[in-house]
C-alpha cells in the first residue's frame, strides 16, 4: 500500500491550522 | 485497560500509524528496577492525525525546559517504551548524546521525521525517546530488528539528515539485549 509521507515543512504548516489548536 | 480508539477527525491529515506519548521521571535515590520503571511511566495520550499531534505537543513542556531525570517517549500505539515489549525485544536504538541546549530542537526534528515517515524502513521504527539528564541530554530512536544492518544504516543516515547535528556528534547503536546487561 501507499505510505503517508509528510515533510517537516508541511507538518509545521499544519500546526497553524485552526483545527490543530 | 481498554481505551477508545483514536481516529483522525474530519478534515485532519491522517498519519501512517497512530502514536502514544509517554512521560517518565525517576524518583531520586530509588533503583531503576523494571517494576519501578513501569510504575514511573505515564501515558499522556494517543493521536492519529497531524492536527491531533500538535494539540498534544503544543501543550507539552519542551524537553530543554524539563528538570531532573525525565524522559518523553513517543511510540507507535500498542508498543510500550520498554525493552520487554514484543516489538522491542529483538531490537535496538541509535543514541545521540547532546550538549545542553540542543534537546528541544533535536527532539522536535526527530519526531517530525518519524511521524512523517521519513525513515523509509517499512515497519521497523518502534518509537523515539528524549532523556533529560544532569549534564547532557540523550535522544534515541528504537527499531525492531537490531541485526538488520541495512535498516540500522538507513536510520542513521536519515538521523544525520533530519537532525542537522554538529559534525563531531557521536552516534552509537545499542541492542536492547546489550542494554539489559
Amino acid at each position: 500500500g501507499t505510505r503517508i509521507i509528510y515533510d517537516r515543512k508541511f507538518l509545521l504548516e499544519c500546526r497553524n491550522s485552526p483545527i490543530a489548536r | 485497560t481498554k481505551r477508545k480508539a483514536v481516529v483522525p477527525g474530519a478534515g485532519e491529515h491522517p498519519l501512517q500509524y497512530n502514536y502514544t506519548f509517554w512521560y517518565s521521571r525517576r524518583t531520586p535515590g530509588r533503583p531503576a528496577s523494571t517494576q519501578s520503571y513501569e510504575q514511573n511511566i505515564k501515558q499522556i495520550g494517543s493521536f492519529a492525525s497531524v492536527e491531533q499531534f500538535w494539540r498534544f505537543y503544543s501543550h507539552m513542556i519542551r524537553p530543554g525546559d524539563l528538570t531532573g531525570h525525565s524522559d518523553f517517549h513517543l511510540f507507535k500505539e500498542g508498543i510500550k517504551p520498554m525493552w520487554e515489549d514484543d516489538a522491542n525485544k529483538s531490537g535496538g536504538k541509535w543514541i545521540i548524546r547532546l550538549r545542553k541546549g540542543l534537546a528541544s530542537r533535536c527532539w522536535e526534528n526527530l519526531i517530525l521525521a518519524m511521524l512523517g515517515e521519513q525513515f523509509m524502513v517499512g515497519e521497523e521504527i518502534c518509537g523515539a525517546v528524549v532523556s533529560v539528564r544532569f549534564q547532557e541530554d540523550i535522544i534515541s530512536i528504537w527499531n525492531k530488528t537490531a541485526s538488520d544492518q541495512a535498516t540500522t544504516a538507513r536510520i542513521r543516515d536519515t538521523l544525520r539528515r533530519v537532525l542537522n547535528l554538529p559534525p563531531n556528534t557521536i552516534m552509537e547503536y545499542k541492542t536492547h539485549t546489550d542494554s539489559i546487561k
